[in-house]
């Protein structure tokens, strides 16, 4: 059973792209078949696994504007068990032809489940992990009803915890609305500085708040990551060693425990 | 002569409000009658100057789509020489509205101009500075297609840097078919420390590739800057003898120059 998990929050900087490839390279790394869709018209999740945007034949615009299969926009990385659908700045154009259309929000969801119904089982995708844009448009909306469960990345900083309380409403009344089974994952607290007042103050108002809701992971500030997306790796390939290696592969075990619970 | 100054970039989490918020308030402690408006839904703006979202009655959404002049839309904040324009969660919808008609894009310079035309000299302002959410939608279309300059913030790593190239193509296509006046105020370096290889690195790479277009002036990596907001106050303010004040009292040293200059 394939598990579909969108990263998401409007404010923008927070960590989503980050998240979604280190995640996506962690749960690779343990064996775990997994597709990484870029879903943000900037194409930071395509450059930051290797892929030059501007070389990029087939997009996921060509999926959801143009009815080009899904299967046919994957390319191989260069990581085992890990397949990229990847996005260029044609992407833009994909929000303003979504939003005239009133099925347009179901258009990822139909493109993936014709792609898992047709794809054999010894190939079929264990994850598919959706980074998305900094903004609760088309795109955004799109993701999360394909999507089973949702992580929020969450900077430990004022703005991003001003901004959480809104994406948590906005994220109920979709459920309400449009696709009652889709899960908060987690709220992964990005960026994490201990030795800072406020990254502390943030963190203990966000766990005090949202109690379990919260991953205990949390994902320390490094510049070794910020460092990967320039030579195309994820953490766990350009530094296996470092702090933010460790918090991305807890993480994977986090969710992966989660797989066992439900 | 009022100037109309976007900050931009439609990567996330670079610096814009925070820019926008201490550009405004050091212009207006300089004595520069000044107005910030809040164009980002997230309105973080908004409560970086001391107000609550929730308790605003009207918004920048009401100046656009429900035709409420400007003027009744502004607040004093507690800074002198300092007003609001302020923005939440309903400017995500003026998105939409915006987007199904043709000259939607000129909605704000039509509410700026009718604004400035009735203003009273002695209250007119000198500086209307715009923070722009995200995103390359229909609200930094028409606060551009408002402005007569434009600042983009870049954070020092990869993926802002990535992006640097997208916005700037994106804005000389405006200036050729929009608004022939728009003018680059300059590519600001945020979060710079030089303390760090990748910092160091990019700042190299965007003063090489864009020179005199780069101020002079970088903005440091200061945690009193992200504390500022917490307290609603501009660092100025907040912490006036801070390494992230003195970085904001010397750009605007530099945009006061340009006046001079132009
Ligand atoms: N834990 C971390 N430690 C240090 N730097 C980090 C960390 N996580 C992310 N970064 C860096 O911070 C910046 C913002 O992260 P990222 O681009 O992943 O956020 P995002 O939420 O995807 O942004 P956007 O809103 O533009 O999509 C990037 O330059 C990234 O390399
Ligand atoms: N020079 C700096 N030093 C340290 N922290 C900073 C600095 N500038 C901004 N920050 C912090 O970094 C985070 C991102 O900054 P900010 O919110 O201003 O970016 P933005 O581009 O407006 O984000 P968005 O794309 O969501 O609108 C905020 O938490 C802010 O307090
Ligand atoms: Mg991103
Ligand atoms: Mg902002």
């Amino acid at each position: 059973m394939v598990k579909v998990l969108s990263v998401v929050n409007q404010k923008g900087g927070v960590g989503k792209t980050t998240s979604a490839i280190n995640l996506a390279a962690c749960l690779a790394h343990r064996g775990r078949r997994t597709i990484l869709i870029d879903f943000d018209p900037q194409g930071n999740a395509t450059s930051g696994v290797g892929f030059a945007k501007q070389c990029v034949e087939k997009t996921v615009y060509d999926a959801l504007i143009e009815d080009v299969p899904f299967r046919e926009i994957l390319l191989e990385t260069a990581f085992d068990n890990l397949q990229l659908a990847p996005a260029n700045s044609d992407l833009l154009s994909a929000e303003w032809h979504l939003a005239g259309d009133d099925s347009g929000k179901y258009v990822l969801k139909q493109s993936l489940s014709q792609y898992l119904w047709s794809e054999p089982e010894k190939t079929r995708p264990d994850y598919i992990i959706i980074d998305c844009p900094p903004s609760l448009g088309q795109l955004s909306l799109n993701a999360l009803l394909a999507s089973d469960s949702v992580v929020f990345p969450v900077q430990c900083e004022y703005y991003a915890l001003e901004g959480l309380a809104e994406i948590l409403s906005s994220t109920t009344l979709l459920r309400q609305n449009f696709n009652e089974h889709l899960a908060l994952e987690g709220i992964l607290l990005t960026m994490v500085d201990r030795r800072l007042n406020l990254s502390r103050q943030v963190e203990e108002d966000i766990r005090q708040a949202y109690g379990s809701n919260v991953f205990s992971t949390v994902i320390v500030r490094s510049v070794r990551l910020s460092e990967a997306p320039s030579h195309g790796l994820p953490i766990i390939h350009y530094d296996p060693g470092s702090p933010g290696s460790k918090s991305y592969i807890d993480l994977t075990q986090e969710i992966i425990d989660h797989e066992t619970k439900s």
